[in-house]
């Protein structure tokens, strides 16, 4: 695999000269590396200096706010822990984010491209770059609120930096402890669930559940239904591995003082750089095997896209003489993060979801509720909203869909007897007598059957919420309106 | 109030549940009882 990275010659930011042309004259866009509902991000050429570069694309009617916040944290950052911002341009309808590019994609993609979980060396050398970059956005006392190995990335030396800054938030000399729920649901800190206020150390706890993700390929409870993991995380112990033998002493170790549910006794990211397990890691060399093992992979499944649509090409090249230039292909490896503007409760927001995998955890994304970002006037907690737009969906709904679709497919099959109108209603506490005269088999129907009829509720009562919001805002957007005529 | 009437449905299947799996233990320990 050839680099095409210049390691010795860091871009800082993009010329005066270069912010001044139109961008595709600035920059050769070569191929999507991700889309999400915000828009699509490009791996690019920086002609004039040959770098390459990570490009967001941006439609101008999406969700501004959060966009200029992701910019202006990224941009008050310069740590090399954290993905650098270079300069953005407006063309057409969309503003483009010129991004630090990191060759390897994220911890998350890497995992899933080799189908294998790391090492505890290549997690402890992961995890010390990771708490680096921690340590600085701290020290700004900014809160990433997103950690997890999907946000992780590795340029091609195997340096890990911090990205993805959509939900960030900054504590203030007023504001010590932040309370919009926010992040993504498996790897939320209990405190951020609980909305008791949060602070830096959220994140730390996200760290160690990411730990876990990359020592076993999942985080803890994502196999459950993520609207119960939410209600777990606060009330059950800390999680640990699920085979504690396979980790050693300093690992758990590590983990655990990640994973501390108070979290005045967790340790800070400065505390967790001094412990044996990260004192020990290796240097970041020991993570090239993985990259280039990772990268070639992805060659190779680029390769046979390619030969796959050369060979369509070439089916229907007979009506098809004219040259029609240079294509470059867009990778179809799903990495990256798609927000989706949602409208959860009344103060409800943004929700990011991966875009891959049939999982639960990538099915269901990061989620905002009791948003405490819009703290001008101004502004308030509504988010105007193009009427153009569609309405949004937060991710975790469309899980709920996608499994009541799966629950309807086995109804017709008739492979599912329990899930049906008759028994969508759960028994009355003092009805549960009933069970003891079902038969075992009944009984595993109506577990099998739970989670279909909850996710059906949960649709019914968000319906309810939303037809109770709408008149609501839409006079708020007629009272805007008038007040922007007068 | 919607996070609340989400709370409150997760929180009955949650209990429904418990009780659906325990009554399954139950029975699964009867049966090596009685074999």
């Amino acid at each position: 695999v050839q680099m095409r990275t210049h390691p010795r010659r860091q871009l800082k930011k993009l010329s005066e000269d270069s912010l001044t042309k139109q961008p595709e004259e600035v920059f050769d866009v070569l191929e999507k590396l991700g889309e999400g509902s915000y828009g699509s991000v490009f791996k690019a050429n920086y002609k004039e200096t040959g770098e390459i570069v990570a490009i967001k694309q941006v439609p101008v009617e999406s969700d501004l706010q959060e966009i200029i916040k992701e910019i202006s944290i990224m941009q008050q950052c310069n740590s090399p822990h954290v993905v650098r911002y270079y300069g953005s341009y407006f063309k057409n309808s969309d503003l483009w984010i010129v991004m630090e590019y990191c060759g390897a994609g994220s911890v998350s993609d890497i995992i899933r491209l080799r189908n294998k979980t790391l090492t505890e060396d290549e997690i402890a050398t992961i995890v010390q770059s990771t708490l680096k970059g921690l340590e600085y956005l701290h020290f700004m006392r900014k809160i990433h609120r997103d950690i997890k190995a999907g946000n992780i990335l590795l340029n091609a030396e195997g340096q890990a930096k911090l990205a993805d800054f959509g939900v960030a938030g900054q504590l203030t000399d007023t504001m010590a402890k932040r309370n919009t729920v926010i992040g993504t649901p498996f790897w939320m800190a209990p405190e951020v669930i609980q909305e008791i206020g949060y602070n830096c150390v959220a994140d730390i706890w996200s760290l160690g559940i990411t730990a876990i993700e990359m020592a076993e390929g999942k985080p803890p409870y994502a196999d459950i239904h993520p609207m119960r993991a939410i209600f777990m995380i606060p009330t059950n112990p800390p999680p640990t591995f699920r085979n504690p033998d396979l980790w050693s002493e300093p690992f758990q170790d590590f983990v655990s003082q990640c994973l501390v549910k108070n979290p005045e006794n967790r340790a800070t990211a400065t505390q967790l750089l001094q412990h044996p397990f990260i004192k020990a890691a290796k240097p970041s060399s020991i993570l090239r095997a993985l990259i280039t093992d990772a990268m070639e992979i992805k060659l190779k499944k680029v390769e046979a896209e390619q030969r796959e649509q050369d060979q369509e090409d070439e089916d229907n090249s007979d009506e098809d003489e004219v040259d029609q230039g240079t294509m470059v292909r867009a990778g179809t490896n799903d990495m990256g993060t798609i927000r989706e503007a949602g409208s959860l409760g009344g103060t409800a927001r943004t929700m990011i979801k991966q875009s891959d995998m049939g999982t639960m955890e990538s099915q269901l994304g990061t989620m905002v509720i009791n948003s405490d970002d819009d703290e001008d006037e101004e502004a308030g907690t509504m988010k105007r909203r193009d009427e153009t737009m569609q309405p949004a969906k937060p991710s975790f709904l469309e899980y709920f869909e996608q499994k009541e679709k799966e629950a309807n497919c086995h109804d017709d099959s008739g492979e599912d007897p329990g899930h049906n109108a008759d028994n969508r209603k759960l028994p009355a506490e003092g009805d549960l007598e009933v069970m003891r005269t079902w038969s075992v088999e009944e009984l595993r129907s109506r577990l099998a059957s739970l989670d279909p009829q909850m996710e059906q509720e949960i649709k019914e009562i968000r319906q309810r919420y939303l037809a109770k919001r709408q008149p609501i805002l839409d006079a708020i957007e007629a009272k805007k309106r008038r007040q922007q005529n007068f | 109030l919607f996070m609340k009437e989400l709370e409150r449905i997760v929180k009955s299947y949650e209990a429904y549940r418990q009780a659906l799996l325990s009554e399954v233990d139950q029975r699964q320990q009867r049966q090596q009882w009685y074999a």
